[in-house]
């Protein structure tokens, strides 16, 4: 499913070059749930945006079912974004001044998703994370960890095959955080494939196999039996 | 040092009423060390921006260090927010477009603090978390866990008696959280009081007391002896 050789990302500030990504290489099958574990800086947003194909790498290649990403023309890599890819931002991303029921339709509005079906289909993520009493709240009238359930909600909606999440319980209790855990299990055994950042331990004992990552570098590739 | 009786929220929206804060009564002596824990959406944050003179309640009283701070000019509340408090805010609230040194010297520039000191306080504050090597970068060009420290180095350059912490580590790996606990261990045991919500049982540990939110109000306050 995703084939990545030697991704390599620097940003250039004047003078000074910032290496994000020194020559990453994996690859993951169909189906899997992969946690991604790093110090703070490492790398791993840097990774995840290039995966979720939001950002363009320096250098490497990217694979994604067989085609080179960053070979592919705007509008198919627009497609892919929107229908087969589901991403929740560590910094959640919300529109503002707009509800958490506006925020979740959104990628239906843009999938072409009629408006009756997205209404019912928005307040159903959003009911399964919880916040079926915020609909209507925006995200400057909603708690940290509803605001990042908000932005869970709104990377199911269009009911992706490949969910990457970036830190996707940062600001929650653990009671959410394992609730967010038992719905991403609940889409792994249907198939879906999970790559999930996260700092907590405890959370990546879900995962069957765990990326360590330093320094903008694979440190190790962790896989483990059973659960 | 902090005395609050019965203090509630409830914010308006529309015809419906969300009742974020229910009658919250307890007091804190100074350099308390205190933990606040509670499921998302419970209250913890906007009892956090009423403690730190950032949000009025509804009804009920709040006394710092003797004064009845609702009834208090604007003028005083500033410098109170200036001097006495630090506050590490869980959506962080930096100015995006600016470089982590500007935004950590922004609260020295409102004490009136001159350009050369600042320049060195910012820059230790920086250096203590870290971050000595990204003083340059702007928000957008950190990662989401160097974003979470430069709101704690900011916090901190005042040198504030008083430092809120709402969530300081949701973005932080193991070691960098434990470094920031550190932090925070040091200026306690210094005699300064820290008040900080976390959903890490690990890092409430720290912590000599913790009060347990629950819907709006204080459902458990636990006393713990040494560490
Ligand atoms: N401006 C607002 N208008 C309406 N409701 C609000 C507003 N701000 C907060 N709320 C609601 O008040 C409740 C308490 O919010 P608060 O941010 O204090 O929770 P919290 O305990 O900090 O949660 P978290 O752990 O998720 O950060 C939430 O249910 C939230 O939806
Ligand atoms: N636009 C940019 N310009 C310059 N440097 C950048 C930019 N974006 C990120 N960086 C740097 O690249 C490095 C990797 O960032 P990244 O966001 O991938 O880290 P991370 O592993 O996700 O960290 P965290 O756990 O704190 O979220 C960081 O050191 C960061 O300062
Ligand atoms: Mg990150
Ligand atoms: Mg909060």
């Amino acid at each position: 499913l995703i084939d990545v050789r030697n991704l390599t990302k620097v940003y250039q500030m004047g003078d000074v070059e910032v290496n994000a990504l020194r020559g990453v290489t994996f690859t993951a099958e169909s189906g899997e749930f992969i946690a991604i574990m790093g110090p703070s800086g490492s790398g791993k947003s840097t990774m995840m945006d290039i995966l979720g194909c939001l950002a363009q790498p320096t250098d490497g290649e990217y694979y994604l079912e067989g085609e080179e990403v960053g070979q592919l023309p705007d509008n198919r890599l627009a497609e892919i974004r929107n229908r087969k890819i589901g991403f929740v931002f560590q910094t959640f991303n919300l529109l503002p001044r707009t509800s958490a029921q506006h925020n979740v339709e959104l990628p239906l509005i843009y999938a072409g998703v009629g408006r009756r079906e997205r209404k019912r289909r928005a307040f159903e993520a959003l009911e399964s994370v919880g916040l079926a009493d915020r609909v209507r709240h925006k995200s400057t009238e909603l708690s940290g960890g509803q605001i990042q359930r908000v932005a869970i909600a709104r990377a199911l909606v269009t009911e992706p095959s490949i969910i990457f999440a970036d830190e996707p319980t940062g600001n929650l209790d653990t009671k959410s955080g394992a609730e967010i855990m038992t719905i991403f299990r609940g889409l792994n055994e249907k198939g879906n494939t999970i790559i999930m950042v996260t700092h907590e331990l405890e959370l990546a004992r879900h995962a069957r196999r765990v990326l360590h990552i330093r320094d903008g570098l694979v440190e190790r590739d962790e896989r483990r039996n059973g659960t």
